[in-house]
């Protein structure tokens, strides 16, 4: 991880993972 | 006798005419009406009411009403851009919109920079995004420590603020995804291709006469 930028780390979110709403 | 019976429907609130919202994004009617199909189904997972509330918002995210996320909760301040506290079905297909594989670059980094901008300055500043990283190790198994949260910092600052004011403007974030376009995944939810086979009921309860695709 110390390797990656701060917003690769930040994007690997579950809640920015809007593809769950669709998991109904 | 027909297969289907007639029936008078209740109007929804916020509700807003599929065509028109088709006409002002990337969706057809098809996919409009089929998108209603999945906001009925959050925005009556706890109150049905026809709006969306930041429980049912988590409810569809986690599975789990009880998981505070900030990532989930700023997701949901973007989409309920009347800030009502609700997000309405007019407000959920404006959003996802942004999201559909065709929309255009520019909108989903002007989005993303949004999401970033936690306090609405106009600028990603370096506090905030140790925040979001910090959020991030609570919610994951991932655990740094402080001095390489540090390095991490410096290291995207160095890249990203290039006039190194200490924080991000909208051009050199511009810039900065052009060069990472990765970042840019979550802002792409392939789903929205295939809404239409995914809730395909929407034919059921479609308001127009001829589906215009």
């Amino acid at each position: 991880p110390a390797a990656m930028n701060a917003f690769e780390l930040i994007s690997m979110s579950k809640g920015l993972n809007l593809g769950n709403l669709f998991d109904t | 006798m027909g297969c289907f019976h007639s029936t008078v429907r209740k109007p929804v609130p916020g509700h807003e005419n599929p065509t028109i919202l088709a006409s002002q994004t990337a969706f057809s009617v098809s996919e409009v009406e089929a998108l209603f199909e999945l906001f009925k189904s959050i925005s009556s997972s706890v109150i049905d009411d026809g709006l969306i509330n930041k429980e049912e918002f988590q409810l569809a995210l986690f599975k789990n009403r009880k998981k505070e996320n900030l990532f989930a909760n700023r997701i949901f301040d973007l989409f309920d851009v009347k800030q009502k506290g609700v997000i309405d079905f007019g407000d959920f297909v404006r959003a996802l919109n942004v999201f559909h594989p065709n929309a255009p670059q520019e909108d989903k980094i002007s989005f993303c920079f949004k999401l970033y901008d936690m306090d609405g300055t106009g600028f990603i500043e370096r506090q905030e995004v140790k925040q979001m990283l910090i959020a991030l190790l609570c919610e994951s198994e991932l655990k740094l420590a402080d001095d390489t949260i540090e390095v991490i910092l410096d290291k995207t600052f160095s890249e990203a603020d290039v006039d190194q004011d200490g924080k991000i403007d909208k051009s050199e974030w511009h810039n900065f995804v052009t060069k990472n376009p990765s970042l840019l995944k979550i802002m792409t939810l392939p789903y929205l291709r295939d809404i239409t086979t995914t809730f395909p009921s929407f034919v059921f309860n479609s308001e127009v006469e001829e589906i215009a695709t």
